[in-house]
Protein backbone atom coordinates (compact mmCIF):
# COMPACT_ATOMS: atom_id res chain seq x y z
CA UNK A 1 0.00 0.00 0.00
CA UNK A 2 1.05 3.47 -0.57
CA UNK A 3 1.15 6.07 1.87
CA UNK A 4 -1.20 8.48 0.12
CA UNK A 5 -3.46 5.36 -0.35
CA UNK A 6 -2.91 5.00 3.06
CA UNK A 7 -4.02 8.05 4.33
CA UNK A 8 -6.86 8.60 2.25
CA UNK A 9 -8.74 5.29 3.34
CA UNK A 10 -8.26 5.34 7.12
CA UNK A 11 -10.81 6.71 8.70
CA UNK A 12 -10.52 10.56 10.43
CA UNK A 13 -9.81 10.43 14.35
CA UNK B 1 -26.17 17.32 4.58
CA UNK B 2 -25.09 16.48 1.11
CA UNK B 3 -23.33 19.20 -0.46
CA UNK B 4 -25.96 18.98 -4.07
CA UNK B 5 -28.64 20.39 -0.77
CA UNK B 6 -26.07 22.80 0.40
CA UNK B 7 -26.54 26.40 0.28
CA UNK B 8 -23.56 28.14 -1.27
CA UNK B 9 -22.66 29.84 2.33
CA UNK B 10 -22.88 26.17 4.28
CA UNK B 11 -20.82 25.17 1.31
CA UNK B 12 -17.96 27.51 2.14
CA UNK B 13 -18.43 27.07 5.73
CA UNK B 14 -17.34 23.42 5.54
CA UNK B 15 -14.40 23.97 3.57
CA UNK B 16 -13.54 26.99 6.18
CA UNK B 17 -13.50 24.25 8.55
CA UNK B 18 -11.58 22.07 6.90
CA UNK B 19 -8.87 24.25 6.39
CA UNK B 20 -5.31 22.68 7.71
CA UNK B 21 -3.88 24.14 10.73
CA UNK B 22 -0.78 26.33 10.48
CA UNK B 23 2.52 24.30 10.17
CA UNK B 24 5.91 24.93 11.37
CA UNK B 25 9.05 23.80 9.80
CA UNK B 26 10.25 23.37 13.58
CA UNK B 27 14.05 22.97 12.24
CA UNK B 28 17.06 25.49 13.05
CA UNK B 29 17.66 27.49 9.96
CA UNK B 30 21.73 27.50 9.64
CA UNK B 31 22.07 31.02 7.42
CA UNK B 32 23.02 31.65 5.11
CA UNK B 33 21.62 28.80 3.68
CA UNK B 34 23.30 26.43 0.83
CA UNK B 35 21.88 24.62 -2.34
CA UNK B 36 21.18 21.48 -0.06
CA UNK B 37 19.81 22.98 3.27
CA UNK B 38 17.39 25.28 0.88
CA UNK B 39 16.06 22.41 -1.03
CA UNK B 40 15.85 20.14 2.10
CA UNK B 41 14.08 22.58 4.01
CA UNK B 42 11.31 22.90 1.24
CA UNK B 43 11.10 19.48 0.77
CA UNK B 44 10.79 18.70 4.59
CA UNK B 45 7.68 21.00 4.89
CA UNK B 46 6.66 20.01 1.60
CA UNK B 47 6.10 16.81 2.81
CA UNK B 48 4.26 17.50 6.24
CA UNK B 49 1.74 19.66 4.05
CA UNK B 50 0.96 17.02 1.78
CA UNK B 51 0.05 14.98 5.00
CA UNK B 52 -2.43 17.74 5.88
CA UNK B 53 -3.61 18.09 2.29
CA UNK B 54 -4.82 14.70 2.23
CA UNK B 55 -7.35 15.36 5.20
CA UNK B 56 -8.39 18.28 4.41
CA UNK B 57 -9.06 17.15 0.88
CA UNK B 58 -11.44 14.12 2.78
CA UNK B 59 -13.03 17.20 4.72
CA UNK B 60 -14.20 18.79 1.18
CA UNK B 61 -17.88 17.95 0.89
CA UNK B 62 -18.51 15.66 -1.51
CA UNK B 63 -14.63 14.26 -2.06
CA UNK B 64 -15.08 10.96 -0.26
CA UNK B 65 -17.47 9.68 -2.93
CA UNK B 66 -15.41 10.24 -5.45
CA UNK B 67 -14.09 6.79 -6.55
CA UNK B 68 -10.55 6.13 -4.50
CA UNK B 69 -9.16 6.57 -8.54
CA UNK B 70 -10.10 9.58 -9.14
CA UNK B 71 -9.27 10.77 -5.28
CA UNK B 72 -5.59 9.54 -5.87
CA UNK B 73 -5.13 11.34 -9.29
CA UNK B 74 -6.77 14.40 -8.46
CA UNK B 75 -4.28 14.54 -5.59
CA UNK B 76 -1.36 13.47 -7.19
CA UNK B 77 -2.26 16.26 -10.45
CA UNK B 78 -2.63 19.16 -8.45
CA UNK B 79 -0.75 19.03 -4.98
CA UNK B 80 2.13 21.52 -6.12
CA UNK B 81 -0.58 23.62 -7.22
CA UNK B 82 -2.51 23.39 -3.88
CA UNK B 83 1.03 24.21 -2.13
CA UNK B 84 1.88 26.73 -4.29
CA UNK B 85 -1.65 28.75 -3.53
CA UNK B 86 -0.80 27.75 -0.48
CA UNK B 87 2.50 30.13 -0.09
CA UNK B 88 0.30 32.92 -2.02
CA UNK B 89 -2.02 32.77 0.44
CA UNK B 90 0.20 32.87 3.46
CA UNK B 91 2.56 35.97 1.73
CA UNK B 92 0.02 38.32 0.24
CA UNK B 93 0.05 41.01 3.13
CA UNK B 94 4.64 40.77 2.78
CA UNK B 95 5.62 41.86 -0.86
CA UNK B 96 8.62 40.74 -2.04
CA UNK B 97 8.74 37.51 0.46
CA UNK B 98 7.71 34.15 0.69
CA UNK B 99 6.53 32.92 3.59
CA UNK B 100 6.70 29.44 3.14
CA UNK B 101 5.74 29.42 7.01
CA UNK B 102 5.60 31.05 10.52
CA UNK B 103 9.42 29.97 10.62
CA UNK B 104 10.75 29.58 7.17
CA UNK B 105 10.49 33.25 5.47
CA UNK B 106 12.48 33.60 2.17
CA UNK B 107 13.29 36.78 0.37
CA UNK B 108 13.72 36.73 -3.64
CA UNK B 109 17.25 36.89 -3.53
CA UNK B 110 17.86 34.11 -1.16
CA UNK B 111 16.42 31.83 -4.14
CA UNK B 112 19.77 32.66 -5.68
CA UNK B 113 21.76 29.80 -3.62
CA UNK B 114 19.59 27.09 -5.44
CA UNK B 115 19.89 26.91 -8.95
CA UNK B 116 17.08 27.82 -11.68
CA UNK B 117 14.89 28.74 -7.97
CA UNK B 118 14.40 32.26 -8.75
CA UNK B 119 13.12 32.34 -11.58
CA UNK B 120 9.98 30.21 -9.83
CA UNK B 121 10.42 32.20 -6.67
CA UNK B 122 9.57 35.22 -9.42
CA UNK B 123 6.57 33.43 -10.97
CA UNK B 124 5.13 32.82 -7.44
CA UNK B 125 5.89 36.50 -6.07
CA UNK B 126 4.08 37.66 -9.47
CA UNK B 127 1.27 35.56 -8.87
CA UNK B 128 1.07 37.07 -5.14
CA UNK B 129 0.98 40.50 -6.15
CA UNK B 130 -1.76 39.85 -8.44
CA UNK B 131 -3.75 38.01 -5.26
CA UNK B 132 -2.24 41.38 -3.26
CA UNK B 133 -3.81 43.96 -6.25
CA UNK B 134 -7.19 41.98 -6.19
CA UNK B 135 -7.75 41.96 -2.03
CA UNK B 136 -8.24 38.29 -2.07
CA UNK B 137 -10.80 37.55 0.36
CA UNK B 138 -10.40 34.20 2.79
CA UNK B 139 -13.53 32.97 1.12
CA UNK B 140 -12.43 33.34 -2.55
CA UNK B 141 -8.90 31.70 -1.23
CA UNK B 142 -10.31 28.13 0.03
CA UNK B 143 -12.81 28.27 -2.59
CA UNK B 144 -9.95 28.63 -5.63
CA UNK B 145 -8.10 25.79 -3.57
CA UNK B 146 -10.64 23.11 -3.76
CA UNK B 147 -11.40 24.28 -7.35
CA UNK B 148 -7.79 23.56 -7.95
CA UNK B 149 -8.35 19.88 -6.55
CA UNK B 150 -11.14 19.24 -8.63
CA UNK B 151 -10.44 20.88 -11.89
CA UNK B 152 -7.01 19.02 -11.77
CA UNK B 153 -7.23 15.99 -14.14
CA UNK B 154 -11.02 16.80 -15.85
CA UNK B 155 -9.22 17.02 -18.82
CA UNK B 156 -6.51 14.75 -18.98
CA UNK B 157 -8.43 10.85 -18.58
CA UNK B 158 -11.80 10.41 -20.22
CA UNK B 159 -14.02 7.55 -18.37
CA UNK B 160 -13.99 4.35 -19.50
CA UNK B 161 -16.24 2.06 -17.03
CA UNK B 162 -19.72 3.06 -15.47
CA UNK B 163 -18.17 3.48 -11.88
CA UNK B 164 -15.71 5.81 -13.79
CA UNK B 165 -18.42 7.60 -15.31
CA UNK B 166 -20.45 8.14 -12.31
CA UNK B 167 -17.83 9.81 -9.93
CA UNK B 168 -16.68 11.88 -13.65
CA UNK B 169 -20.81 12.95 -12.79
CA UNK B 170 -20.22 13.67 -9.28
CA UNK B 171 -16.93 15.28 -9.67
CA UNK B 172 -18.17 17.92 -11.91
CA UNK B 173 -21.61 18.04 -9.91
CA UNK B 174 -18.97 19.17 -7.06
CA UNK B 175 -17.40 21.53 -9.40
CA UNK B 176 -20.87 23.34 -9.51
CA UNK B 177 -20.84 23.28 -6.01
CA UNK B 178 -17.68 25.29 -5.53
CA UNK B 179 -18.17 27.60 -8.61
CA UNK B 180 -21.54 28.40 -7.10
CA UNK B 181 -19.86 29.05 -3.83
CA UNK B 182 -16.94 30.97 -5.01
CA UNK B 183 -19.61 32.98 -7.13
CA UNK B 184 -21.79 33.89 -3.77
CA UNK B 185 -18.47 34.87 -2.18
CA UNK B 186 -17.92 37.54 -5.02
CA UNK B 187 -21.41 38.18 -4.57
CA UNK B 188 -21.21 39.78 -0.95
CA UNK B 189 -18.01 42.17 -1.80
CA UNK B 190 -20.93 44.64 -2.71
CA UNK B 191 -19.62 45.13 -6.55
CA UNK B 192 -21.67 46.21 -9.24
CA UNK B 193 -23.05 42.89 -11.46
CA UNK B 194 -19.91 43.47 -14.07
CA UNK B 195 -17.72 43.87 -11.41
CA UNK B 196 -18.70 40.68 -9.60
CA UNK B 197 -17.98 38.69 -13.50
CA UNK B 198 -14.83 40.61 -14.69
CA UNK B 199 -13.70 39.41 -10.69
CA UNK B 200 -14.40 35.66 -11.37
CA UNK B 201 -12.66 36.02 -14.25
CA UNK B 202 -9.55 37.41 -12.52
CA UNK B 203 -9.94 35.24 -10.32
CA UNK B 204 -10.18 31.79 -12.33
CA UNK B 205 -7.72 33.37 -15.03
CA UNK B 206 -4.62 33.13 -12.18
CA UNK B 207 -5.30 29.14 -11.94
CA UNK B 208 -3.64 28.77 -15.13
CA UNK B 209 -0.76 30.71 -13.80
CA UNK B 210 -0.63 28.59 -10.92
CA UNK B 211 -0.40 25.33 -13.05
CA UNK B 212 2.38 26.71 -14.94
CA UNK B 213 4.35 27.44 -11.84
CA UNK B 214 3.50 23.99 -10.62
CA UNK B 215 4.73 22.12 -13.42
CA UNK B 216 7.71 24.52 -13.77
CA UNK B 217 8.45 23.65 -9.83
CA UNK B 218 7.92 20.27 -10.42
CA UNK B 219 10.60 20.24 -12.86
CA UNK B 220 12.97 22.02 -10.89
CA UNK B 221 12.49 19.58 -7.91
CA UNK B 222 12.38 16.13 -10.13
CA UNK B 223 16.27 17.96 -11.40
CA UNK B 224 17.15 18.81 -7.77
CA UNK B 225 16.55 15.02 -6.90
CA UNK B 226 17.96 13.76 -10.18
CA UNK B 227 21.80 15.61 -9.13
CA UNK B 228 20.93 14.22 -5.54
CA UNK B 229 20.97 17.71 -4.19
CA UNK B 230 18.28 16.49 -2.23
CA UNK B 231 16.76 13.67 -0.96
CA UNK B 232 13.10 13.11 -2.06
CA UNK B 233 11.04 10.61 0.14
CA UNK B 234 8.01 9.42 1.58
CA UNK B 235 4.50 10.88 0.58
CA UNK B 236 7.00 13.74 -1.77
CA UNK B 237 8.63 11.05 -3.50
CA UNK B 238 5.18 9.27 -4.22
CA UNK B 239 3.75 12.49 -5.25
CA UNK B 240 6.47 13.91 -7.55
CA UNK B 241 7.06 10.23 -9.13
CA UNK B 242 3.01 10.15 -10.38
CA UNK B 243 4.51 13.33 -12.17
CA UNK B 244 7.69 12.27 -14.10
Amino acid sequence: HTKLLQLLTTKPE
Amino acid sequence: VHHSAMSPEEFISRIMEAEPPEIYLMEDLKKPFTEASMMMSLTNLADKELVLMISWAKKIPGFVELSLTDQIHLLKCCWLEILMLGLMWRSVDHPGKLIFSPDFKLNREEGQCVEGIMEIFDMLLAATSRFRELKLQREEYVCLKAMILLNSNLCTSAPQTAEELESRNKLLRLLDSVIDALVWAISKMGLSTQQQTLRLGHLTMLLSHIRHVSNKGMDHLSTMKRKNVVLVYDLLLEMLDANT
